[in-house]
C-alpha cells in the first residue's frame, strides 16, 4: 500500500520540484516503485524530468479517466501524471462537487496497490488542488529555502496542516534547500530552523547549479552530475528518507 | 488619475515583492504618491515595509469597507493595504459574486484621484484575485529569475495575459532579478530573454544578500544599504520606468 507524500511549500520558488524529482528517482534507483502526480498548473515536473505527456491530470479530473490511463513512465520504476495550464481550469470544475476535496483522494485509491510511494509536486498556493493533496496524504515533506519570507510563511504552514489534518504528526520532514553555507544569514536562519523544529529538520541541500541545469535538460542529478554537491546532498536526503520509511 | 500597476510571474519566489517595495519606494521618494496593495495571502508586503496593520484587503472585499479605511501610511507618499491569511477566505467570497473579476476594479477606482500609482503584489498563482489584478491594471510588469522553468513559465503569463486583456501591450517590462553574473546559465538565459522580448527587458537585478537582509528586518534597500548593487539596480530600474511613465 503506498505512502502518499505531499511535497508542500505555499511559499514559491523554493525547490519543490527539485526535491519531488531528485528524492523519487532515488528511490526508484534503489528499487522501490514510484508514481508522481503534478498538480501545479505550471507542470514543471514533465520539463524537469524530459518528457512530454499527450495526456495531464485534466483529462482524469474532467474526462474522468482512470490515472492509469493517463500515466506515462519518466524512468524505470518512476511513472508521472503531469499537469499543465488546462489544470486551473479542472479547479473549477472541482470546486462545484458536494467531495471537492477528495478528489484526489479517490484517483489515487486504485493505485495505491501497485507503488511504493505517491508523490504529489503542489505548487506555491493553497488551491483547492493542493487541499486536496493535504486531505490525500500520508506523509508531508516541506522544502524551505532560509529566507526569512519563507521561514515566516512555514508557521502558517504547518498550522493550515493542523487544521486540515487534525494534527501535524504528518509532517514527516523539512528539507533546507538552497542553502549557502558562506552567507551569514543562511546559517543563522539555519540554526533557527533546527532549534525550532528539531529532529524533523535534514541536512541541507546547498545551492547548486548543477541542479538547475539538471532541470533545464530534463535530467536528474543523478544522470547530469553524480559527483555534484546536489547528487550528493539529494542522495543523502533519500538514504535518511528510506531508513525513516522503512524500506530495505 | 493613478496608473494601476500589477506586478506578476506566476512563478513563486522570483522577486515580486522585493520589486513592488524597492520600485514603489523609488517612486515615492521621486515624489510619487503611491498605493500598494498586497493580493497574496502570504502577506509578504507588510512585513518587507516593517509594518503591521490591523485591518486588511479581507475587510474591503467581504466586509464592504472602504480601501482608504483599511490602508496604513508605511513611508512619505507610500500607503500599504496589507494581507494575510484571512484572503484566502475573500477568494471564496468573490467566486460567488456576478461581478466577482471587477472586485479588485471597483474597490481602487474612487483613489486613483488620490494616488500616481497603485501596485498590486500578486501571489504566484493565478487566483480569483490576480485575474482581479489584470483586469484592473493599466500597466503590468513581469520580473522573473533567469532560470528555465521561469523563462518558459514567461510564455504562458505573457499569453495569459493577452487573453485577459485582449492583447500583451498592457505589459511594459520584464525585469530579470537575483541575477548571478558569474553563472553561465544566467547568461546564457539573460541573453535569449533580451532576443525574445527586445525592449521590454530592463537591465538585470543582481544577486544581492542585501535585499534579503532588507526584506528581513523591514526596511527598503535605499534605507538599509544605500550602497548595495541592490539600491544600484532597483534606482536604476526606478529612473527608466519613471522616464516611460513621463514622471517630471
Ligand atoms: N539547491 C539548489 N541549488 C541551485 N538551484 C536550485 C536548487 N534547487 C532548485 N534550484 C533551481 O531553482 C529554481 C526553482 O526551483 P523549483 O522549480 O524546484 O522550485 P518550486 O518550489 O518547485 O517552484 P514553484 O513554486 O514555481 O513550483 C529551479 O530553476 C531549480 O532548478
Ligand atoms: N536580487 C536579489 N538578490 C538576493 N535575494 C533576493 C533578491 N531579490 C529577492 N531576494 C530574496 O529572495 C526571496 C524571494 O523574493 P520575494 O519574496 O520578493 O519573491 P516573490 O516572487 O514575491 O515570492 P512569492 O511568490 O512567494 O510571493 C526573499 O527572501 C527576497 O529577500
Ligand atoms: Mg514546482
Ligand atoms: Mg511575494
Amino acid at each position: 500500500m503506498a505512502r502518499v507524500v505531499a511535497v508542500i511549500n505555499l511559499k514559491g520558488g523554493i525547490g519543490k520540484t527539485t526535491t519531488v524529482v531528485n528524492v523519487s528517482a532515488g528511490l526508484a534507483l534503489k528499487g522501490a516503485r514510484v508514481l508522481l502526480i503534478d498538480i501545479d498548473a505550471q507542470g514543471n515536473l514533465a520539463m524537469a524530468l524530459g518528457v512530454q505527456p499527450k495526456r495531464t491530470l485534466y483529462e482524469a479530473i474532467v474526462d474522468h479517466k482512470p490515472l492509469a490511463d493517463v500515466r506515462v513512465s519518466a524512468r524505470p520504476n518512476l511513472d508521472l501524471v503531469a499537469a499543465n495550464e488546462s489544470l486551473l481550469l479542472a479547479h473549477q470544475a472541482i470546486a462545484g462537487r458536494a467531495d471537492w476535496v477528495r478528489v484526489l483522494e479517490q484517483l489515487v485509491r486504485p493505485l495505491r496497490q501497485e507503488y511504493d510511494f505517491i508523490f504529489f509536486d503542489c505548487g506555491g498556493s493553497l488551491t483547492v488542488l493542493n487541499q486536496n493533496a493535504l486531505i490525500a496524504a500520508t506523509d508531508v515533506i516541506i522544502p524551505t529555502t532560509v529566507e526569512p519570507f519563507a521561514i515566516k510563511g512555514l508557521e502558517k504552514l504547518i498550522a493550515q496542516i493542523g487544521r486540515v489534518k487534525g494534527g501535524t504528526a504528518v509532517v514527516r520532514a523539512i528539507i533546507p534547500t538552497m542553502v549557502d553555507p558562506r552567507m551569514k544569514q543562511s546559517i543563522t536562519l539555519l540554526a533557527h530552523l533546527n532549534r525550532t523544529y528539531g529532529q524533523l529538520v535534514l541536512p541541507p541541500v546547498r545551492v547548486n547549479v548543477r541542479l538547475s541545469e539538471a532541470s533545464a535538460v530534463g535530467k536528474t542529478i543523478y544522470e547530469h552530475d553524480p559527483r555534484s554537491r546536489g547528487a550528493i546532498d539529494y542522495a543523502q536526503i533519500v538514504e535518511l528518507l528510506s531508513k525513516m520509511w522503512n524500506m530495505q
